[in-house]
């Protein structure tokens, strides 16, 4: 009786992607919200555009590994320690993965007079919004969008690079504004050498046909490397004074939310203000993470696995505190607590058989021989007594109906 | 740090609240 009630039932067939993207039918406050899609799926044009770089789950996977070493790493060490030329970034060698490469979500936003649109990865875990500029002056990757070129807009203008407002690029980007004929230069790096580089500015951004927002800092990115799968460039969603919930607060009081879609094949969200927010949402406290302000900080306290709290402490959780975000693919646990939580859920899996690990994930099951399975349901509590249910397509991470994998992982240390 | 990435967040409308400090979930969040 404890599993039924505690389990989800999934038709295996429904564990893999359609080939067709189907609308999401939440009609929300569409005045100020955007569609969200996966960039790797059918609802996206990246994917139509380019279906032969598509990356492969394993790739998918260690590019969230360098996105999670780039927080660590960002966390470990002080900020504004690195001063960036606009010559600098053509000497750093892009490896074959990016940070901001990694299962991202993508929106699609107006840029400039007459607006362009640009489809642009959207990003709690960083700040600035950038986009390629023309002309590329260094190395510049291929993109759906045609290329911004500011020369054609007639509200754009570049920043000086005299000014506070260059000056605030230090703590957005973790590195010190440079100079170019008195124009700001920023530059920004994810960890695993894909970076962009180019003029800080302002534009009008228009977000949708009643949201329009004029002298929107962004970087102009005249030099940039990655695989950024196509995509124009991020919009930064963090909590520095440069990220965009930050300078559209005036309208939106740094209150927006979204929804992730259950597949690659359907739509969700981006919605900025408070229209359109469900009436049952539960509140947990942000917290701010002394290393790393510009994260959104929370506190989880426990887990549970099939209706059975993991006899583990919040303690635990606190030492190294955590975060949430929307670049991540996979959620990473204190070791003790993703031993705990993997341990429980093998135990209520093993009629299944197993299959292989899949890189980071190891607790991965066959489910060719069977149309039906049940898995046991999974709820991360947060303080203040906030219970989290993860939906069935967030407990599982699919490489095919033989590897089908506990989408958990865990850090190298409880005091990571 | 823990990390609480977006596999996790499907189908819930997460809801950032900068000014109260506060962040939320809704279960359903997209349909």
């Amino acid at each position: 009786r404890r599993d039924l009630e505690h389990s989800h039932t999934i038709q295996v067939s429904s564990l893999l992607p359609s080939s067709i993207c189907s609308l999401a039918t939440k009609v929300l406050d569409k005045k100020s919200s955007l569609q969200v899609v996966h960039k790797h799926g059918p609802c996206s044009q990246l994917y139509h555009h380019d279906k032969a770089n598509i990356p492969t789950h394993a790739e998918i996977l260690l590019q969230d590994v360098a996105r999670v070493k780039s927080i660590h790493s960002k966390l470990a060490k002080s900020l504004g320690s690195t001063k960036v030329d606009q010559t600098d970034a053509a000497n750093i060698p892009a490896k074959d993965g990016s940070v901001v490469g990694s299962g991202n979500y993508v929106v699609t936003v107006g840029l400039g007079t007459p607006k362009k649109d640009l489809t642009l990865i959207f990003d709690t875990g960083s700040d600035i919004t950038w986009t390629q500029c023309q002309p590329c002056v260094g190395t510049c990757y291929k993109q759906q969008d045609p290329v911004f070129a500011p020369s054609l807009s007639s509200t754009y203008s570049n920043i000086s690079c005299n000014s506070t407002t260059c000056n605030s690029l230090a703590s957005a980007t973790g590195n010190t504004p440079g100079c170019s004929s008195s124009a700001c230069v920023y530059g920004i790096q994810y960890g695993d050498s894909s970076f962009s580089v180019g003029i800080f500015a302002k534009e009008k951004l228009t977000l949708t046909s009643t949201d329009v927002f004029d002298d929107f800092l962004f970087g102009c990115g005249q030099n940039n490397q990655g695989l950024f799968g196509g995509a124009a460039g991020l919009i930064g969603l963090g909590r520095d004074k440069l990220s965009l919930p930050s300078q559209t607060a005036s309208k939106y009081r740094k209150y927006f939310s979204y929804c992730l879609p259950s597949s690659s094949s359907s739509t969700g969200f981006l919605s900025f203000g408070y229209g359109g927010v469900s009436k049952f949402v539960k509140f947990t406290t942000l917290t701010t993470i002394s290393q790393g302000t510009s994260f959104y900080g929370i506190d989880i306290v426990g887990i549970s696995v099939g209706g059975k709290k993991l006899p583990i402490s919040a303690s635990l959780f606190t030492a190294g505190g955590s975060i949430i975000d929307s670049g991540t693919v996979i959620t990473r646990l204190p070791p003790t607590a993703y031993t705990a939580l993997s341990s429980e859920f093998r135990k209520l899996m093993s009629q299944y058989p197993k299959a292989q690990p899949l890189s980071i994930l190891d607790t991965c099951y066959d489910f060719t021989k069977f149309s039906s399975v049940s898995v046991p349901m999974i709820s991360i509590f947060f303080r203040g007594g906030v219970e989290v249910p993860i939906a069935a397509k967030g407990i599982l991470y699919v490489n095919t109906i033989s590897q089908v994998c506990l989408a958990f992982a865990g850090n190298n240390d409880d005091t990571d | 740090v823990g990390i609480f990435g977006n596999t996790q967040q499907k189908t819930l409308q997460v809801v950032y609240d900068g000014v109260g400090g506060k962040l939320g979930f809704a279960t359903g969040g997209c349909s």
